[in-house]
C-alpha cells in the first residue's frame, strides 16, 4: 500500500481539498483507496457528507484499540472504491495520552501494516500543526505531497517542513519518506503576483514542484459544502480536470516501498 | 492605551492584513498607532517592509528584557503616526524559556502598562495557535477583532476561541477583554456560498458581527510584496475603503479601559 500524506503546517493551504479529490481521482481510475482523516477538525470526513460529532468510532478508536475493528471504523462514500477513515475532536486528546508511550511517532504506521493488502493507496489529510499527528503521518508515509498557497509567503514555513521530513527519514531509519512534490494550489491564472509566486517556486525547486497546478475555482470551494468530492460534484469542471492530472503526475512519481 | 488582539488561531483567514491595514486607517485619522506583530513567522513585519531575520532587536526582546529599550526596539514606517513593533522566529522560543514562569500569561500586558500613554491604541498582530503567544495577547488586550474567512468551515473553531476568550475574562479578574466583533475577509460578491455563509455569520452572531466585510481583492495579497499598508499602495482602492469604514465601525465599539 502506498501511503502519502498530504502535509503543510500552514493553516488553509488547500490540504483536505487535495487529500479528498486527489483520492477521488485514485477511486476512479480503479485503485482501492483509503482517505485517511488524520485531523482533529474533521475537515476530510465533513467534505465526504459525515458529521464528525456524530461518529461513534474514528481513527482515535484506531490508533488506541488497534485495527481489529477497521472495519466497523471505516465509511463508505458514493464512490465505490474510495473509503473514508474519519476523525473527530476525540483525536486531539492523543498528543495527551501518548504523551509517555515510547516511540509514540510510529504508531500509526505500526496500526496500518496489518491492513496493507486492504487497499492500494492510502491518502493522509494531515492536521495545520507540526506536532505528534503530523510526525505519526510522516514517519507512518513513503510519499508526501505538500500543497503550497501561491500567495506572498508561499516559501514561509516550507524549509522547516522539509528539513522535518529528512530527519524522520534519517532517524526513523529505515524510513522511506520522502517529498513527492510541491503542489501550487489556488493559482489565479490572471494576477501577476500569482505568476511571480510560482515562478519563484519553480526556480528555487525545480522539478519537485508538480507541473501541475490546481487554480482557485469555486466548484472547489462548494464541493465539500454538499460532501463530495469534485469527481462526483462537478465531474466537468477544471478542478476535477486538474486533480486527474495530479493523479496522474503522482503515480508517476511513485516510489515502491 | 487601547489594546486590539487581532485573533483567530484558523491559518490564513486576514489576521495580519488586517492588523496591518487597520493600524494605517486608524494611523492617517491621526492617532498615534503601534502595530505589535506577536508571530514568530513576523508577516506584519515583512508585510511593512523590513525582514525579520536582520533585525537585532524584536518584540522577544520586549517581552524578556522588559520595555528599558523600546525606543530602539521599535521601527518607523512611512506613515507617520504608524510605528511597528516587530518580530521574528527568536519569539518561537518564548514557550519554552517562559514555561515555568509564575503568571506565564500575564507579560505582555506588564511590559505594556509603562508605555500606556506612547500610543493610542495598540494592534497585535497573533499567530494561528491557541498556546501561550495567544494567551498573553489575549489578557492584555481590552477588545479583540476576530476576522473570519467566508469559506464552508468559517465557523471551526470559532466557539473554542470565544469561549477561550471568556475563560480568561474570569479568571484572570480583573481583566476586560471581551470580543469586539468578528469580521468576514476574502468575501466574494457574487458567489452564493461566500453570501450563505455571511447570513449564516449574522444568523448565529447577530450584531457581534461587523456590518463591514473586507472583499477578496488582488491589492490587498500585493500590498504586503512591496511592503506597504493598503493606504500608502492603493489608496483609492476598494480594500483601503473597507478598511477605514472598520476602523470607523471599530472606533464606535471602543470599550473604555
Ligand atoms: N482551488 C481552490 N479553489 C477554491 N477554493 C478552494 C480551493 N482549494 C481549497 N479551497 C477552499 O479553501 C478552504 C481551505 O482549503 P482546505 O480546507 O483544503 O485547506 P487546508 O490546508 O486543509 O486547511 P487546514 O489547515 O484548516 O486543514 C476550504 O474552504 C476549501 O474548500
Ligand atoms: N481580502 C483579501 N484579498 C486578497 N488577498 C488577501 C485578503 N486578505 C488577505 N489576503 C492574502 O491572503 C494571505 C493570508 O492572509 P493573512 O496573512 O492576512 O492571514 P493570517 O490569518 O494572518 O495568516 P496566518 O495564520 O499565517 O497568520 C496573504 O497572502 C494575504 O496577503
Ligand atoms: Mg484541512
Ligand atoms: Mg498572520
Amino acid at each position: 500500500m502506498q501511503i502519502i500524506a498530504v502535509a503543510n503546517q500552514k493553516g488553509g493551504c488547500g490540504k483536505t481539498t487535495t487529500a479528498i479529490n486527489l483520492a477521488g481521482a485514485f477511486a476512479l481510475m480503479g485503485y482501492k483507496v483509503l482517505l485517511l482523516d488524520f485531523d482533529p477538525q474533521g475537515h476530510a470526513t465533513l467534505g465526504l457528507g459525515y458529521n464528525p460529532n456524530e461518529l461513534d468510532l474514528t481513527v482515535y478508536d484506531f490508533m488506541v484499540g488497534g485495527n481489529a475493528r477497521l472495519a466497523s471504523i471505516i465509511q463508505r462514500t458514493n464512490i465505490d472504491n474510495l473509503h473514508l477513515l474519519p476523525a473527530n475532536v476525540l483525536l486531539a486528546g492523543l498528543d495527551l495520552e501518548l504523551r509517555t508511550a515510547p516511540g509514540k511517532e510510529l504508531i500509526l504506521g505500526e496500526q496500518l501494516r496489518p491492513i496493507a493488502d486492504w487497499y492500494d493507496i492510502c491518502l493522509i489529510d494531515c492536521p495545520p500543526t507540526l506536532g505528534l499527528l503530523m510526525l505519526n503521518a510522516l514517519t507512518a508515509s513513503t510519499n508526501v505531497i505538500v500543497p503550497v498557497q501561491a500567495h506572498f509567503y508561499a516559501l514561509d514555513g516550507l524549509k522547516r517542513l522539509l528539513d522535518t521530513i529528512q530527519v524522520i527519514r534519517t532517524r526513523f531509519h529505515p524510513c522511506l519518506v520522502r517529498p513527492m512534490g510541491l503542489l501550487l494550489t489556488f493559482v489565479e491564472g490572471r494576477t501577476l503576483l500569482s505568476k511571480r509566486v510560482e515562478d519563484g517556486m519553480r526556480g528555487l525547486f525545480g522539478p519537485l514542484v508538480f507541473d501541475t497546478v490546481i487554480h482557485k475555482t469555486i466548484t472547489l470551494a462548494e464541493a465539500p459544502s454538499v460532501g463530495q468530492a469534485i469527481q462526483t460534484y462537478a465531474p466537468d469542471s477544471r478542478g476535477a480536470a486538474e486533480y486527474e492530472a495530479l493523479a496522474k503526475e503522482a503515480l508517476g512519481r511513485l516510489q515502491t516501498p
